[in-house]
């Protein structure tokens, strides 16, 4: 699965996500991806692309939650995401994040997760597993 | 507040082992649409075009599970999916079962953008696909020897995999953790 989020200069966030699936699905399954929610969701507050086990990304709406206790706990985002893929099962989830102000959160709790983020003031990561 | 953007490549099992030919084209790629997108944003031009522009470039590198190098279904074939949002709006379109659409994220900005609706699949997304002209391939253009290769060991251990759960050569496949009884991941 592929993805990527983005914050403009004007404050706009968008998302948009990708993916083949998994090995050997059942032709016609369903994963997060398309699943507005689930995988990939934006709004005002942040935007969100996820990738892993589909089903469990789906039963937890692990977009979604992430900008929910952002707009409804108040929460900064890399601690909404943390907490989102840590209420997850180990080895299921991965995200990006951005937020409207500009913070970036890459969390995961599979082994590894390939992963790049810049920022405008400079910041450059590029990685693969937790450092 | 300034730009911001980040990216992914998929997540799982990747053992730390993964050799450089596996691991560098896939840096390199991630590099060159991290390039691309700060590029794009320090232009000025708008996150939605930003992300789609990115995950085409995604899309097209083959060393990434989705686009060309999409992993298979058990019965051979390719399945994509995609799905792009619009976060002040709250606009978004999605895209399933597609086997001959090049990039199926412009598709899913185009049920966005052209359809009421929010969601098409399998033979509707297709046919939209063609009324509203997007690139087309053959479908055995997303199929890569190394997900034939996967599908073919996903099948003998009877297993359905995640990114990134393919055995390096002359080991034998990593195991997900056994799923509960109740859990229907296994066949999705």
């Amino acid at each position: 699965t592929v993805g990527c989020v983005a914050v403009d200069a004007a404050g706009n966030l968008a998302t948009a996500t990708s993916t083949g699936g998994l090995v050997n699905k059942m032709a016609g399954r369903i994963g997060d991806t398309p699943v507005v929610g689930a995988g990939t969701y934006a709004n005002a507050l942040c935007a969100v692309s996820a990738t892993g086990k589909g089903e469990a990304i789906i039963r937890h709406t692990v977009a979604r939650d992430v900008a929910a206790l952002m707009e409804h706990a108040g929460m900064p985002l890399r601690d909404a995401a943390a907490r989102v893929v840590a209420a997850t099962p180990r080895g299921a989830v991965g995200l990006v994040a951005v937020s409207r102000a500009g913070e970036v959160s890459m969390a995961h709790n599979t082994t590894g997760m390939f992963r790049a983020c810049a920022t405008e003031d400079g910041h450059e990561e590029i990685g693969i597993w937790t450092d | 507040m300034g730009w911001a953007l980040a990216l992914h490549g998929g997540a799982g099992d990747i053992p730390r082992t993964l050799p450089p030919e596996s691991r560098e084209p896939r840096l390199a790629t991630l590099r060159r649409c991290l390039d691309l997108g700060s590029a794009a944003l320090r232009d000025g031009r708008a996150a939605l075009d930003v992300v789609e522009l990115v995950v085409r470039e995604l899309e097209d590198c083959p060393h990434f599970n989705a686009g060309r190098g999409s992993v298979l279904t058990a019965e051979g074939t390719v399945e994509m999916e995609a799905c792009v949002m619009e976060g002040a709006t709250l606009r978004c379109g999605a895209v399933s079962g597609l086997s001959t659409v090049a990039n199926a994220v412009s598709l899913a900005r185009l049920v966005m953008e052209k359809t009421p609706h929010i969601y098409l699949a399998f033979d509707g997304a297709e046919a939209f696909a063609r009324d509203q002209g997007v690139e087309t391939r053959d479908p055995s253009h997303f199929i890569t020897e190394n997900n034939i290769e996967r599908l073919r060991q996903a099948k003998a251990a009877n297993r359905v995999q995640i990114d990134y759960t393919q055995p390096l050569k002359g080991q034998q496949a990593p195991q997900d953790p056994p799923a509960p009884v109740d859990d229907n991941c296994q066949t999705g």
